[in-house]
């Protein structure tokens, strides 16, 4: 039962994978360096 | 008048021994409770309204008994009298849920179930009966329609320490928790339901139907991204057409978020959680289970 | 032993009720030690809470110089800093849940009260300042303790901070020294007009064994909670905040630059340091707000990198 445990923990590793996910995220990116470098 | 009233109040006891309750009831209505020609007063009214309105609800009749619950409403504002008002308060419980309005009756029934003296009046309080307006109120709730008003009053039921004891408990944690219920679960709950709550509705459906379709729709709509109506006609176990019928009212009454596609006859469930906060739920869930596998690695002494 | 804090000695409080050090001595209290399960109602309430001010009161003790904060209960008013006196509402509510306090076997009085500021900092407003005097006129000891949510967020610790007032026209010997923190351009009239009628006191926290024992539990899925949420995303409003906040003080400081160049009443020298340090202090808000920007984009590279670059 553990092994089967630790399979399907596997199996859900990406945790997530999908365009909207990248495109958040790089905004997300963005926005912080954005902040940064105004603040420099 | 006075003569009038004490023969009517003696038949209509006659009448309460012998259970025509709603014989008592028409008996007591012809009270003129109006009348110029002597003074009543509003104890004495709102006494008698509620009195007619119980024995009509004896035989479930809730069109007669509102007639009299609504008159009583106007004096109960100000009455100081508890025993009249819970009664009032229960009459009026009963009524809602005869009228199929569930969410209202449920708040009601909760907040009686909520009473904390025991003795009031003569009448005494029992555990049993805060019992059973506890599981009204969960029944009722579960009739509901599906939707937000219904999931917040399922909340604060789910987390009522005392519906723990409850029959209905295990169906009230699948309800609450958006799981989907088997047909076996729904049966069982059936049994508990009184006549009026089994009723057909126009479509064909009883109440009970209905609310569990609707509920175990909701359910899948958390499971799925898209399903075709043919698997969803399955899963719920009725028509793939209804099933269409049903996920579109839904939807057109905002509650399920979604697009139908008749071409295809699939339908998209949409999720407006966040990108980012689906993320860090998926990486919630990941951690929670690497944290049981530790913790039984940790059982077996690996 | 860590225990023996909780215990509450009945005639030690009517003996300090008697001789009233605190009434010689306006800094006499210096001290405030708070419990843990104080610090997180008072935490959760002020998150309740939302942008609106909420409060409440504490109940505890005093022991020498310190005040001992054992617990801490809401009051159903919100809008602190809209009204005059807000706790005027819940006098009632304040009274009952005192004597039944009481019946309960809940011996400690009322030693204070708290309330939030959502996003502006933990220093004490003018209408504080009011009604801190009033309550320390007749209730004495008697705390003032300030939580701010939003920050708590934001920064990952609590932002609190507790205060006791100077009686009327009271001159502080020293200034009192408090530490830097960014107040906001609408706040900022009304921190520097009271900021000398108080002094903040230091704070440390206390927790029972059963506590101690609850919150190791309670750490072990704490990593979950680190790991699944992200900063970034829970405080974006509060941030957009901060940064309009920040322009309208360079807008401010700018204006003043330019209209200083006209003012001749400056030496040169004089005017450089009194712009450096409005803009020094500009720059320290710029520079904390992109830290914790910065920090929370790294744990969100590094949980993409733990959880999203496994390819199976």
């Amino acid at each position: 039962s553990l092994i089967r445990q630790v399979s399907s923990l596997l199996r859900r590793l990406p945790a997530i994978e999908s365009e909207k996910f990248q495109d958040d995220f790089l905004m997300e990116y963005n926005d912080t360096l954005l902040i940064a470098y105004l603040a420099m | 008048e006075e003569q009038v009233l004490i023969i009517r109040e003696k038949v209509a006891e006659l009448y309460e021994s012998e259970g025509e309750w709603s014989k008592a009831a028409q008996m007591l209505s012809g009270i003129d409770l109006d009348s110029s020609m002597r003074l009543v007063d509003d104890k004495f009214k709102l006494s008698k309204c509620v009195q007619i309105a119980r024995l009509y609800l004896e035989d479930d009749d809730s069109v007669n008994a509102e007639a009299f619950i609504n008159k009583a409403s106007f004096l109960v504002s100000n009455s100081r009298h508890e025993v009249l008002n819970l009664q009032y308060k229960v009459c009026y419980a009963r009524i809602l849920d005869l009228k199929r309005k569930f969410l209202e009756a449920a708040l009601r029934y909760y907040d009686i179930s909520q009473i904390e003296k025991r003795q009031i009046g003569d009448e005494t309080i029992d555990e049993e009966a805060l019992e059973q307006a506890l599981s009204a109120a969960v029944t009722c709730t579960i009739l509901a329609a599906a939707g937000p008003q219904r999931s917040r009053v399922l909340a604060t039921l789910y987390k009522d320490e005392r519906c723990l004891k409850l029959k209905v408990y295990p169906i009230l944690q699948k309800v609450y928790l958006e799981r989907i219920l088997r047909k076996p679960e729904i049966d069982a709950f059936a049994e508990e339901l009184k006549p009026h709550q089994k009723a057909f509705l126009p479509d064909n459906f009883t109440v009970l139907d209905r609310a569990m379709i609707e509920h175990n729709l909701l359910s899948s709509s958390k499971l799925y991204k898209n399903i075709s109506f043919d698997e969803l006609g399955t899963l719920l176990g009725i028509a793939p057409q209804k099933a269409e019928k049903i996920a579109s009212r839904m939807i057109y009454e905002d509650r399920m978020r979604g697009s139908i596609d008749q071409v295809e006859a699939v339908i998209h469930f949409e999720d407006d959680t966040e990108e980012m906060q689906l993320w860090d739920q998926q990486i919630f869930g990941l951690c929670q289970s690497l944290n049981d596998i530790l913790e039984s690695m940790g059982n077996k002494g690996l | 032993s860590s225990d023996a804090i909780f215990y509450y000695d009945e005639a030690a409080t009517a003996r300090s009720q008697q001789e009233k050090p605190w009434a010689n001595d306006p800094n006499y209290f210096k001290r405030v030690k708070i419990s843990a399960l104080a610090l997180l109602k008072m935490v959760v309430h002020a998150r309740s809470g939302g942008t609106i001010e909420v409060m409440g009161l504490m109940q505890g003790k005093a022991d020498g110089d310190a005040i001992i904060v054992m617990d801490a209960f809401a009051l159903p008013v919100e809008g602190t800093e809209t009204r005059v006196n807000a706790q005027a509402d819940a006098y009632e509510y304040m009274v009952d849940y005192s004597q039944t306090n009481k019946q309960a076997g809940r011996l400690e009085n009322v030693v204070g009260w708290y309330h939030s500021h959502p996003g502006y900092g933990c220093w004490l407003s003018g209408i504080d300042v009011s009604t801190q005097m009033l309550n320390q006129r007749y209730q004495e000891p008697f705390l003032a303790v300030v939580i701010d949510p939003t920050r708590t967020v934001s920064a990952g610790k609590v932002e609190i901070g507790a205060f006791r007032t100077y009686p009327e026209g009271y001159k502080p010997s020293d200034e009192p020294v408090s530490e830097y923190q960014t107040i906001p351009l609408n706040k900022i009239e009304d921190f520097g007009v009271h900021c000398k009628q108080y002094y903040s006191l230091d704070i440390t926290y206390f927790k029972s064994s059963l506590d101690s024992h609850l919150l190791d539990l309670l750490w072990n899925k704490y990593w979950v909670n680190t790991l699944s949420s992200s900063p970034l995303l829970n405080n974006g409003e509060y941030v957009a905040g901060q940064i309009s906040d920040l322009a309208e003080k360079l807008e401010q400081a700018e204006n003043q630059l330019a209209h200083s160049r006209l003012g001749p009443f400056l030496t040169p020298s004089q005017r450089k340091k009194e712009d450096e340090s409005q803009l020094a202090k500009i720059t320290r808000d710029s520079a904390k707000i992109t830290v914790e920007q910065v920090h929370g984009l790294m744990s969100q590279v590094i949980k993409d990198i733990l959880f999203n670059s496994v390819r199976p």
